[in-house]
């Protein structure tokens, strides 16, 4: 893997965290 | 062969040999994913932030939450006792970290901290710092790096007065400040190559 927050699966998480964030803004 | 996963976001550096690879991956990005999600919440509270694009945000997250989390976990790494406390609570020395593979960055993270702390910042001034870092991050992934530099610029000048307001006698507390951001980089880099030079075998 040559990308470590892919390694992480960081990008999962954020995505997830965020989630909430844009389900707010399409209200 | 044991093996050690020397990072204060784990609960323990020691690492159960019988376990599979995928499974020590996984216990691992358990006890990190709580403070990742920690700072995606303090992002959405930086003004300004949510008016990026999606991709951005995400972008900036990615690219940004190590050096945000090295800002919030400053105080792990206690340079006095020289220390770091893990997930747990429990203390490891540096000598302890050292025989686990533990080299430069360690002693960067020390060097960082201690400067920080050093700088005495409010929990105000420690939060809109963080929040500089945040949207300081690379910026290779960024569509719109116009939006992403005008709300830097904004972050960075709220900073500055809020510092020169706090410490008039300390102009140079901003400037050190601001200095923190390419260390944080440098770290960032020294980190990720750690990462991609630890391998998990199944």
């Amino acid at each position: 893997v040559s990308d470590p927050a892919s390694n992480l699966g960081l990008e999962d998480i954020i995505r997830k965290a965020l989630m909430g964030n844009f389900e707010d803004k399409q209200e | 062969n044991r093996m050690h996963l020397v990072c204060p976001m784990s609960m323990s550096p020691y690492v159960d040999p019988r376990k599979s690879g995928h499974s020590i991956w996984l216990e691992f990005s358990m006890s990190f994913t709580p403070a990742v999600r920690e700072v995606v919440e303090f992002a959405k509270r930086i003004p300004g932030f949510r008016d990026l694009s999606q991709h951005d945000q995400v972008s900036l997250l990615k690219a940004g939450t190590f050096e945000v989390l090295v800002v919030r976990f400053a105080s792990l790494f206690d340079a006095k006792e020289r220390t770091v406390t893990f997930l747990s609570g429990k203390k490891y020395s540096v000598e302890a970290l050292r025989t686990m593979g533990a080299g430069d960055l360690l002693n960067s993270m020390f060097d960082f901290s201690q400067k920080l702390m050093a700088l005495n910042l409010t929990e105000e001034e420690m939060s809109l710092f963080t929040a500089v870092v945040l949207v300081s991050a690379d910026r290779s992934g960024i569509e719109n790096v116009n939006s992403v530099e005008a709300l830097q610029e904004t972050l960075i000048r709220a900073l500055r007065s809020l510092v020169l307001k706090n410490h008039p006698n300390e102009a140079a507390t901003f400037t050190k400040l601001l200095l923190k951001l390419p260390d944080l980089r440098s770290l960032n880099n020294m980190h990720s190559e750690q990462l991609l030079a630890f391998k998990v075998h199944p």
